[in-house]
């Protein structure tokens, strides 16, 4: 058994969560936020069969796009009279950041 | 060291941990909701020794029942006029679903 | 690639996670609670590269300290009549709990 935990843009979290589950996988949903943005995110727990690791990730990619985010920068600290003119900031952020654990034991109680 | 992750009920999970807690091994709550009924359950991570894997999960066994669960199932898309009675589903739902991890390096700072 | 599981103070966890990103780590913040204080705190996820991980080891400890927690001790059961005086309780709670876990594989989709 592995788990994949999987952080993705809340916006993809439910149509994931739909199509693993469409694929016999189960899955499990935590409140997440970025460290860079700061803004929340969804990191998604599913513990599969070994085989099956390709499969979710396909899932994954199918369900999970990049995106531009735009972010106002925080103002710096300033003397009093600067002007400080904020350009909004474009990042690019990835569909999903997916990290695959070895189980070493797996119980449904 | 091993690191058990287990998604439990809600109304379970301060029953475990503070059982966990009588039998001197620590506990972290996350909140987290289930893939399938979307409702609120608990994931709780426990750090402990090798030899103590069997404890844990006996404590789990013993403080996380299952239980039938009624869901409204959610109408499907329909053609005006038409009729939709929905019958409540009973969903099986277990007591916890438990994944050990083996942890390569533990520090307490 | 390891990933660093770090349960840390709520205090802490701003700052901990602006002094990775300056070292180019990247980091994920989850809400949690401690199982004995039943306080809110912060379990932060790091997914590095293997000779990173004396790096995230040192920022966590330059960057979370323990620190005493005064905590009222829930009155115990009592006849009626009989009085309680809760002598506050001073807990010793550290800076960080830090597991850090294998990853077979890692994907940014
Ligand atoms: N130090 C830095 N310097 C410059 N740009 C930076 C940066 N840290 C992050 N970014 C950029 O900002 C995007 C959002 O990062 P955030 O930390 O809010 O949200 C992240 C974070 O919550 C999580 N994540 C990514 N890599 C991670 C890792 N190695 N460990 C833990 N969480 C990770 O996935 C979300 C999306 O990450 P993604 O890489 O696709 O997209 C990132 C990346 O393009
Ligand atoms: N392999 C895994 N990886 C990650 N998380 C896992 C997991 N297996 C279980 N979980 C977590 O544990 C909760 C209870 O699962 P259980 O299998 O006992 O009880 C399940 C099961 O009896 C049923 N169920 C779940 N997925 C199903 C599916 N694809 N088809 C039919 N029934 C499903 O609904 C109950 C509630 O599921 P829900 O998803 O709301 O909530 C799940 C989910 O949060
Ligand atoms: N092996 C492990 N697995 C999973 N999570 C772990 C863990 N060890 C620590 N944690 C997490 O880290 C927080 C701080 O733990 P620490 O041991 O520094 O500081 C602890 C410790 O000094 C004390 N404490 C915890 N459990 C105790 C117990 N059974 N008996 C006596 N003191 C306890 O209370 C402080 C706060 O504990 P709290 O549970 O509220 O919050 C804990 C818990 O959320």
């Amino acid at each position: 058994v592995k788990l994949v935990v999987a952080v993705v843009h809340n916006e993809d979290a439910g149509a994931l969560v739909d199509a693993l589950l469409e694929r016999e996988h189960r899955a499990t949903r935590l409140h997440s936020s970025g460290g860079f943005l700061k803004q929340s995110n969804a990191t998604v727990l599913v513990g599969i069969d070994d085989d099956k690791v390709e499969d979710v990730l396909e899932i994954i990619r199918a369900n999970c796009t990049s995106r531009t985010q735009v972010v106002n920068p925080m103002p710096p600290i300033m003397e009093p009279g600067e002007f400080f003119m904020p350009y909004p900031l474009e990042v690019e952020v990835g569909g999903a950041t997916v990290f695959v654990v070895a189980v070493e034991r797996f119980e449904r109680i």
